[in-house]
């Protein structure tokens, strides 16, 4: 799960967009 | 009544890669063709026009010609240009991750399965979806970027030195090849989704429902070909061929990267881009 983080991020967040 | 649900889930995919993607097949073809002469997009072909340009690589809406600022002395030397080019490519390929992960999101079951998996199939997925959304922007001449607004060249991109000059062209080469197919947007819609929804993908706890989806999905596909291209009877087999190439061109374009590590020191990589190639291949 550490290995993926921000794509974690992106699945579980809503459709609002994501501080890259 | 079953054909009347593989359309609705066409009709359903189509609505949100709309949604999701903010530059479609059919704009960028009416831009590269010229069909729409009042967005003509701004051409970078070489260092001069890179650096006139480069300040508007990534904005959604470039300046009309009077309101650009006129190149100054305080430009930095051109390799710090390239460089910075291709950082600005890097930073819209995140996003572009971003955007593909709300489209996984709304193929139907894909949000029930297990969360490791959902993260497996877009890790795998991703390079191959960008690829293929690539070619909809390239021509043999180049590559529109920054939401259609520039047009790069090809003899330009392959002027980069070493070795990124060669890491475009077999996307080119690629992309020629896959355009011929003819495919629009609602045909993209489902080709990009049996693409993610791959129960072939190393590491994946439950491969039976991925399976499972993507089985309706190629269905689906099948039917909107055979609807969408009458006269290509052929089309559902040659694009499940493409399927193949595209994994050779993803893992070159991975080893390439993985080169650039080694030799390029101050090249850093995207953190998102980082774990999406992490132990991929």
């Amino acid at each position: 799960k550490e290995k993926h983080k921000i794509l974690h991020r992106l699945l579980q967040n809503s459709t609002s967009p994501v501080d890259l | 009544p079953e054909s009347a649900d593989l359309r609705a889930l066409a009709k359903h995919l189509y609505e949100s890669y709309l949604k999701s993607f903010p530059l479609t097949k059919a704009k960028a073809r009416a831009i590269l063709s010229g069909k729409n002469s009042d967005n003509a997009p701004f051409v970078i072909h070489d260092m001069r026009s890179l650096m006139e340009g480069e300040q508007f690589v990534n904005c959604r809406q470039i300046p009309t010609q009077e309101h650009r600022p006129v190149m100054g002395a305080l430009h930095p030397p051109p390799d710090e240009a390239e460089l910075r080019f291709l950082h600005s490519c890097q930073f819209r390929s995140a996003e572009a991750v971003s955007e593909v992960t709300e489209f996984a999101k709304s193929i139907p079951g894909f949000v029930n399965l297990d969360l490791n998996d959902q993260v497996t199939l877009l890790k795998y997925a991703m390079i191959e979806v960008l690829f293929i959304m690539m070619a909809a922007l390239m021509n043999k001449d180049g590559t529109l970027i920054s939401y259609g607004q520039i047009f790069m060249t090809r003899e330009f991109l392959k002027s980069f030195r070493k070795p990124f000059g060669e890491m475009m062209e077999p996307k080119f080469e690629f992309s020629i090849k896959f355009n011929l197919l003819e495919l629009d947007d609602s045909d993209m819609a489902l080709f990009l989704s049996v693409i993610i929804l791959s129960g072939d993908r190393p590491g994946l706890l439950n491969v039976k429902p991925v399976e499972d989806i993507q089985e309706t999905l190629l269905r689906s596909l099948e039917l909107q070909l055979k609807m969408n291209h009458p006269d290509s009877p052929q089309l559902f087999a040659k694009v499940l061929q493409k399927m193949t190439d595209l994994r050779q061109l993803v893992s070159d374009h991975v080893q390439s990267i993985q080169l650039l590590k080694q030799t390029e020191i101050d090249m850093c990589l995207h953190p998102l881009l980082q774990e999406i190639m992490r132990d991929l291949y």
